[in-house]
């Protein structure tokens, strides 16, 4: 038996919006520290991890660890279902394996309780192991300020050059009708910090090139949190971490442009 | 034209 309580629903709504449009589907693991998973996109190219630990859920309990194959586009559709404060509940009966997920949603009042299921699917999916990295240089950012310079460098062309230094990070695209930057200088944390402060640790210059279309989806994650941190270094995957408050994160993987 | 690369360089599969 597993069953897991969120306070609110829309966290868990937020989180399968940031992986559907990377990710079709996926395991997702059940076990005593909590819920995670990690998934590839179909190129190889970008891959994601989600953590959810026990303690930050309402109530936790899983009996035995379980590997449950979902399908995100029907699992989005059927977190529509439930309402932004609604309560939560996720739970499976493994007795004679597993075969759906179950859901129910009660809203703050308690006087509506739903419950749907999602059928399960096995899915045969490589994983990978990610070592432990020192990067060269951390990047913290306002999520929203990321997600609009995706956007506002998506209209100018297809990558982005990502350049950190001590002072500040340049973001940059170049592309057949023009080109565009936009820099945010390093801020000193101070108290009384604008939400929109960006923070630079640093030992030495980084840049990368990335496509964009990645970012696109990883900016998806925003919502979710007001912060992101972009981990790098020169020639290995770069490192985009959302942390949820109180009880995990999601990390989204890309490897490095090289030259074809 | 560079391209982007795949994480099977960098991460070992298991």
């Amino acid at each position: 038996m597993i069953e897991a309580v969120l306070a609110q629903a829309s966290i868990f709504k937020k989180i399968v919006e940031a992986l559907k449009e990377l990710i079709s589907e996926t395991n997702i693991d059940f076990s005593e520290a909590g819920i995670s998973l990690q998934a590839m996109d179909s190129s190889h190219i970008a891959l994601c991890n989600l953590l959810l630990r026990d303690d930050g859920f309402k109530s936790y309990r899983c009996d035995r660890a379980l590997t449950l194959g979902v399908n995100l586009n029907s699992l989005s559709k059927l977190l529509k279902c439930a309402g932004n404060d609604d309560e939560m509940r996720i739970f499976a009966n493994d007795d004679s394996g597993a075969d759906q997920l179950n859901f129910s949603f009660e809203s703050a009042n308690s006087e509506r309780v739903s419950e749907f299921s999602l059928k399960l699917m096995d899915i045969d999916a490589d994983s990978v192991d990610i070592p432990d990295m020192d990067y060269q240089a951390i990047i913290d950012m306002s999520s929203s300020e990321f997600s609009r310079i995706i956007r506002d460098l998506s209209s100018v062309g297809e990558a982005v050059s990502i350049d950190a230094t001590k002072q500040g990070v340049k973001f940059s695209s170049a592309g057949d009708a023009g080109k565009g930057s936009i820099l945010l200088k390093h801020q000193k944390s101070v108290d009384g910090d604008s939400a929109l402060a960006t923070s630079i640790e640093i030992n030495e210059p980084v840049s990368h090139s990335l496509a964009l279309k990645f970012l696109s989806s990883f900016a998806k994650a925003a919502p979710l949190t007001d912060r992101v941190s972009i981990h790098m270094t020169e020639d290995v995957p770069v490192m985009f971490e959302f942390k949820i408050s109180e009880i995990g994160h999601i990390r989204f993987y890309l490897a490095p442009q090289i030259d074809d | 034209k560079p391209a982007q690369g795949r994480l099977d360089a960098f991460f070992k599969t298991s």
